[in-house]
């Protein structure tokens, strides 16, 4: 049997939200220490990596593992039926083919429960090792969700230079170019509107737009995002989760041709 | 112009 009740339904549409412009389909892998989910999107370029932590959860059982293969498209007709103050509560058997999303309003008065189809889906995982990154930048949220809306009306390309007074980043094509810089900030009074630059070397790397922006979709979910950043290797994309868990995205640089 | 790497060139499939 598994179960998982979250009193705010809020935050797994916000997590669809955060994965549906990547992901048509994704497993949703569950056990006892809570719900993982990893997926590469159809180019085999980008990953999603979600965690959400049981004891994040308002109850949560898993007596034995289970992966719930969710067409997200289905999933996000179903959680429409949400309404934002909704507690929702996944269930499903062990071995099923189905899962089961119950929601109920605050007061009780109105319980309503949908039940869909399970996927098989064979999605390949990737070994992601722990990684010392030679630039971690945090900034707000919607801070880097504007610079990248506002970058790629320029090109397909952005390219992130990070040295210890900041961060910058750059686009350019056919209307011309486009330079933000951000400097890192000096007094920090509330945590989420800091730009924080934590630098072993420096590192300027080139990332596709179109990626960022999809990243983006995970705004709601926190106030601040951070991007680890070294030479040659993925860029890590993070949001935290509320209490419960983080989301993180995976970007290889562009290389020259 | 430059090209986009597949993420299987950084990580190894479990």
């Amino acid at each position: 049997m598994f179960e998982a009740r979250l009193v705010q339904s809020s935050i797994l549409k916000k997590v669809l939200e955060a994965i549906k412009d990547l992901l048509n389909e994704a497993t949703f892998d569950c056990s006892d220490s809570g719900i993982q989910l990893q997926a590469m999107d159809n180019s085999h370029v980008s990953l999603v990596s979600m965690n959400l932590r049981s004891d994040g959860f308002d109850k949560y059982r898993c007596d034995r593992n289970i992966s719930m293969g969710m067409n997200l498209g289905s999933m996000t007709k179903i959680l429409k039926c949400a309404a934002n103050e909704d507690v929702v509560t996944m269930k499903a058997q062990d071995n099923a083919d189905t899962v089961t999303f119950v929601f109920e309003s605050p007061n009780q008065e109105k319980v309503s429960d949908y039940e869909m189809k399970l996927m098989n889906l064979d999605q390949e995982h990737l070994g992601i090792p722990e990684t010392e990154y030679a630039c971690v930048v945090r900034l707000p949220a919607g801070e880097f969700a504007r610079i990248c809306r506002d970058l790629s009306q320029f090109g397909e390309s952005v390219v992130i230079s990070c040295t210890k007074e900041g961060v910058k980043f750059s686009s350019a094509g056919d209307i011309g170019s486009a330079n933000i810089k951000l400097a890192q900030t000096s007094n920090v009074d509330k945590e989420e509107l800091a730009v924080t630059v934590e630098m072993q070397e420096p590192v300027t790397l080139t990332f596709a737009s179109r990626y960022l922006n999809s990243f983006t979709k995970a705004t709601s979910l926190s106030n601040v995002v951070q991007l680890s950043m070294s030479p040659d290797v993925p860029l890590v994309v993070e949001y935290r989760i509320g209490e419960i868990g983080h989301i993180r995205y995976y970007l290889a640089p562009k290389i020259e041709d | 112009s430059r090209l986009q790497p597949f993420l299987k060139d950084f990580y190894v499939p479990h």
